[in-house]
């Protein structure tokens, strides 16, 4: 079963894209 | 009443919501997770398979009723009115659960459980990220569930079975006593919840981690 | 009929699915996205906000029909049953496509997509994984709209609005003709959301890209 979870796809990075687009556009709008 | 097969594998968290909708709905349901019928990482790559599935991911529920199949744990379709939300309120209140266990709980709870299971390369600041949004999630948890039994309305509806199903590992290898402690709400409420009939017909008997599990090399 | 203030910035593709479901539904929405009603880095941070909005997300629905407040764009709350799906098949199908988009389509757009705005640092295998993704995502979606005008039903739904969105940077920034020769049922179809006048209301005139916009340092 866990070899098949690791088959999984899964967005690990979101949290950090998160951040990333949320201090850009807090950045953009001054 | 929905029925069809749902093909999977053994253990798959995300099967396991299809399975609870469809012991609370009634449809009936068969599961396909050993060969001859379905192999992982066979079956789903065949080219049969792919034509049908392109996303190519599992669970998948045969037949889906309609030609395009995305959703593939089709819990919407096994469900019923009461597990969707009967009120539009409701409804929107459910999907806005099943959205955030996805979007939310799913990549940190995968990122800090992963290493645990041995399936993943262990990263310390990843995972220190990922408890971190835990705590965040099982506050908001926490918050909601301070007046309420369960997610949306006074029933278990998909709303549970979702955020559940997103919680089970981390509650199965690392959420110990004291990381839980700040959030009995939340225990109380996942408790209520695998303890109910449908969802032990599923999960079993499901125990709660006594030692957060370390990076299983 | 629905109605509301929704607390944004400029150009948030999220806020644009909103928007666009309230020009199809007729939901009377306000869009307060500059001080003093809402600025965003100031409001958003502030403790009476992240008490009601615990995600601290952005775009976000007021008054929303409950205490809990996740879905922060409420495209569910702004539709109509047009939107949804007036059929359980049809409902479930554009469930489907929103899940899609929010679980297949932005992950890898934001990859290839945010290094060309500057949002993050630019990773070569990264961006070139996305790429593949992005060809499989336009390959299903190609299929689909082979002998359809919309993604559920005969027309506009949340499945559309929602996908289009998704896709918005991804024809706006990198998706020059050469890469999406091979989808044109994708690209018709893309044009053909995008120039209904709902959209266009919210969208203005979107233009896609010439040539594949390249990381920006």
């Amino acid at each position: 079963a866990a070899e098949c979870l690791a088959q999984e796809r899964i967005w690990f990075d979101k949290p950090r894209y998160d951040e990333a687009e949320r201090q850009f556009y807090e950045r953009m709008n001054g | 009443m929905a029925a069809g097969t749902l093909y999977t594998y053994p253990e798959n968290w995300r099967a396991f919501k299809a399975q609870i909708a469809a012991q609370y709905s009634g449809a009936r349901l068969k599961i396909a997770s050993a060969s001859p019928a379905f192999t992982f990482g066979q079956t789903n790559r065949s080219p049969a398979f792919l034509s049908n599935f392109p996303l190519g991911k599992v669970s998948i529920l045969m037949p889906f009723f309609n030609s395009c199949v995305l959703d593939v744990d089709g819990i919407y379709q096994l469900s019923n009115d009461a597990l969707r939300g009967s009120t539009p309120q409701d409804s929107a209140q459910v999907l806005q659960w099943v959205s955030f266990a996805d979007s939310e709980i799913i990549p940190p709870a995968s990122a800090w459980v992963f290493p645990t299971l041995g399936i993943m390369q262990f990263n310390k600041q990843a995972t220190e990220q990922a408890k971190e949004e835990v705590k965040r999630i099982l506050a908001i948890l926490n918050q909601h569930l301070n007046t309420r039994t369960f997610l949306v309305g006074e029933r278990v509806s998909l709303a549970d079975i979702t955020v559940v199903c997103s919680l089970l590992w981390l509650y199965k290898q690392v959420l110990e006593p004291a990381f839980r402690q700040p959030y009995p709400n939340v225990t109380r409420w996942f408790l209520t919840c695998v303890n109910q009939p449908q969802f032990k017909a599923v999960l079993g008997e499901v125990k709660l981690c006594e030692k957060m599990a370390q990076f299983d090399a």
